[in-house]
């Protein structure tokens, strides 16, 4: 839970 | 294996238009660990399937699993499924839920 909440926010692709 | 997720749903979008006109996040070593649709363009192809919707997270990809795949290679994948000529469609395997 912990580790989840460290991990970074994803970039957004267009497809 | 994503056939064993119980709130999975498999959609099929058709290639009516030139763009499959969706948006993702998420990725392996992200917060969002699976592809999550953020955006529907209108006048795409997920548009004009009707089921596809803003929230789904993506499983599989014409079978192809995503679990593990970092975010620029799972939108390769759905790229390069929207690109395939042998075919005019993409099968999504897809759930609501995180």
């Amino acid at each position: 839970r912990e580790k989840r909440l460290t991990l970074p926010p994803s970039e957004i692709t267009l497809l | 294996p994503g056939l064993l997720e119980p709130t999975s749903c498999l959609i099929r979008v058709s290639k009516t238009a030139p763009t499959l006109g969706i948006a993702i996040e998420g990725g392996a070593n992200t917060r969002q660990p699976l592809p999550r649709i953020v955006t529907i363009q209108r006048g795409g192809s997920a548009h004009n399937c009707g089921k596809l919707k803003v929230g789904h997270v993506i499983l599989e990809v014409n079978g192809t699993g995503l679990r593990g795949k970092e975010h620029r290679e799972a939108a390769r994948i759905i790229a390069e499924a929207f690109k395939l000529k042998e075919k005019d469609y993409i099968d999504f395997l897809v759930t609501e839920f995180n």
